[in-house]
């Protein structure tokens, strides 16, 4: 699973998720990348999420969808959000990852598995790209 | 307002020592390219969903990602695309699942968002809008690599013979 999450210079926020799945799926099986609210939202209200990993439970939670509305409701930074969320997805058992960017900063990640491909740059930050969970 | 932009190839069980060193700079190699795609669109003052969605197609043509080229195959032999794109600004979202033959599936997404009146579309259907609307076309092949194949056979060789329950392959 591969996904973007944006910030443009007027302030509009986008996101966009693609994947292949799960290697051996049947039956038509589908995760949460497609499923809006669950791997994929975006809302200028609060931020743009990008979600990977074990996608019944994302689709379960509503992980993409929650972090907005913890954002846009409760006030939470994108980042406490998102650590949050991730915090639910391991208490249900639960694997994986999510990019966010929010209003303002840069954009930020939060998973529970040993690595996660990740990069990010900023009008006003160096890129960074990272692979495993110590970087 | 400042631009910002963030991206992810997947996550999993990859540890340091796990990936063979041509892996990890392959990986790597894939999300500079990704980072640079979208940062040139927020740089020269472009959208926000032109940056995600060129960020993500360089991601869906690179092997090394589950997505477009590169992506895992189901049970059966096949590879089912998957992809969604959504605005912030208006909350417009445009959902793709069960591709096959679109090479792009996140351009795909992103037509059903602005040129259909419906928010998801899934199988033939999906591949077939996506060809109506000029989305370019690949042939099942061009998305098959021999490690994904691999993997397949690995996992089905299992005794369970069940799906990647524990992500091993991306």
């Amino acid at each position: 699973t591969v996904g973007a999450v944006a910030r443009d210079m007027a302030g509009r926020m986008a996101a966009a998720t693609s994947t292949g799945g799960l290697t051996g799926k049947k039956w038509g099986r589908v995760g949460d990348s497609p499923l809006i609210g669950a791997g994929t939202y975006a809302d200028d209200r609060a931020a743009a999420v990008s979600c990977t990993g074990a996608g019944e439970y994302f689709i379960r939670l509503g992980i993409a969808h929650e972090l907005c509305a913890r954002v846009r409701l409760a006030g939470d930074l994108p980042s406490a959000a998102g650590e949050a969320m991730i915090g639910e997805l391991g208490t249900m058992g639960g694997k994986g990852g999510l990019i966010h960017v929010g209003r303002d900063g840069p954009g930020g990640w939060a998973f529970n598995t040993p690595g996660m491909y990740r990069a990010r740059a900023a009008a006003d930050a160096a890129p960074e790209i990272a692979i495993y969970g110590d970087e | 307002m400042s631009w910002a932009l963030a991206i992810h190839g997947g996550s999993g069980s990859m540890r340091r020592g796990h990936l063979s060193q041509a892996d990890d700079e392959a990986g790597r190699a894939g999300l500079a390219a990704a980072l640079e795609a979208g940062a040139a669109v927020l740089r020269r003052g472009g959208s926000a969903l032109d940056a995600a969605q060129a960020a993500v197609e360089v991601l869906e043509d690179d092997p090394h990602f589950n997505a477009g080229r590169g992506s895992v195959f189901t049970a059966e032999g096949r590879i089912e695309c998957d992809a969604a794109i959504m605005a912030g600004s208006d909350l417009a979202a445009g959902a793709v699942a069960g591709l096959r033959t679109t090479r792009h599936p996140v351009a795909a997404a992103r037509a059903v968002m602005e040129r259909s009146p419906h928010v998801f579309l899934a199988g033939a259907g999906a591949d077939a809008f996506a060809h109506a609307h000029d989305i370019e076309a690949a042939d099942p092949a061009w998305f098959e690599t021999a490690e994904r194949r691999r993997q397949l056979d690995e996992i089905l060789a299992r005794p369970d013979g069940r799906f990647d329950s524990d992500m091993k392959y991306g």
